[in-house]
């Protein structure tokens, strides 16, 4: 799970913004 | 003659689509075909690049931090197109990500399920969407504000200059094929919802949704493309292309990470690792 951390986040909460 | 739910799907998946993708292919051929009243500018050489980079910075980068954006433009152009590209990938991910979310049944999987299905799903998607942002010409880029020309992205350093090719040559033959919006987005449901990939829990659910998305694309194809009775195996042959073309992809970027100075976004450092 920690390996797909910001997938994880992505897929729970809608619309998070993912800076480069 | 298509049962009431499979056109529900069709409709859905169109609708969901549309929302959550800011570029489709109808808007993209506006943007090609010229018929706008904002043409977009065309970056063939270093200088056009540069005054690109100034006009379209946010669409290029978003909201990178202005101490990073005037760093920038010390950076080599391969490692600038590197990051532009890397920019684009992340919020294509981000789309991608919630369109999954509306795919019927896709919310209720288990989330590791998911997060596996998006790993190995987002970049063959991707590259199926991007060929509708392609001509054999170039690439349309910030949401239709540039258009970086195919000889221009041949012409720089290796390893950087085989990253678009293969692409562009994918593009082509796909688009060959004519797909609409319509078609697309079932494309893109049956690439994310797809039961073989390593390491699924529940591959029965996946596949009973995989199964319900290839339906109804193969009924989708028959209405809307009736004269061409082997577009649905055709398509189904580019699904084995766009994992070839990934496969590929993931190799470059592996490369380009290890041997130059060119960071990689962790949402896609996570997507490439232990990936194939």
């Amino acid at each position: 799970k920690e390996k797909h951390k910001i997938l994880h986040r992505l897929l729970q909460n809608s619309s998070s913004p993912v800076d480069l | 003659s298509q049962k009431p739910d499979t056109k529900s799907l069709v409709r859905q998946m169109h609708e969901a689509y549309l929302k959550h993708f800011h570029m489709n292919k109808a808007k993209a051929r506006v943007f090609l075909t010229g018929k706008t009243s904002t043409p977009p500018f065309v970056i063939h050489d270093m200088d056009t690049l540069q005054h690109a980079e100034r006009k379209l910075h946010t669409q290029l980068l978003g909201n990178v931090a202005s101490g990073d954006a005037s760093s920038l433009q010390e950076r080599e152009v391969e490692a600038r197109l590197f990051l532009f590209c890397q920019y684009a990938s992340v919020e294509t991910v981000t789309e991608l990500t919630e369109f999954a979310k509306a795919v019927p049944g896709f919310a209720a999987l288990d989330l590791n399920d998911q997060v596996t299905l998006l790993k190995y799903g987002v970049y063959e998607a991707l590259f199926a969407l991007l060929a509708s942002c392609m001509n054999k010409d170039g690439l349309l880029v910030a949401r239709g504000g540039g258009f970086i020309t195919r000889e221009f992205l041949k012409s720089l350093r290796k390893p950087f200059s085989d990253m678009m090719e293969p692409k562009f040559q994918f593009a082509m033959r796909f688009n060959a094929l004519e797909l609409d919006d319509s078609d697309l987005a079932l494309f893109v449901a049956a690439i994310i919802c797809c039961g073989d990939r390593p390491g699924l829990s529940d591959v029965s659910h996946i596949e009973r949704i995989q199964e319900s998305i290839i339906h109804a694309l193969r009924l989708q194809l028959l209405s809307n493309h009736p004269d061409n009775a082997l577009l649905f195996p055709k398509l189904l042959q580019k699904l084995a292309d766009l994992r070839q073309l990934v496969t590929e992809h993931a190799e470059l970027v592996q490369e380009i990470n290890k041997t130059e100075d060119a960071s990689l976004h962790p949402l896609l450092q996570e997507i490439y690792r232990d990936m194939y």
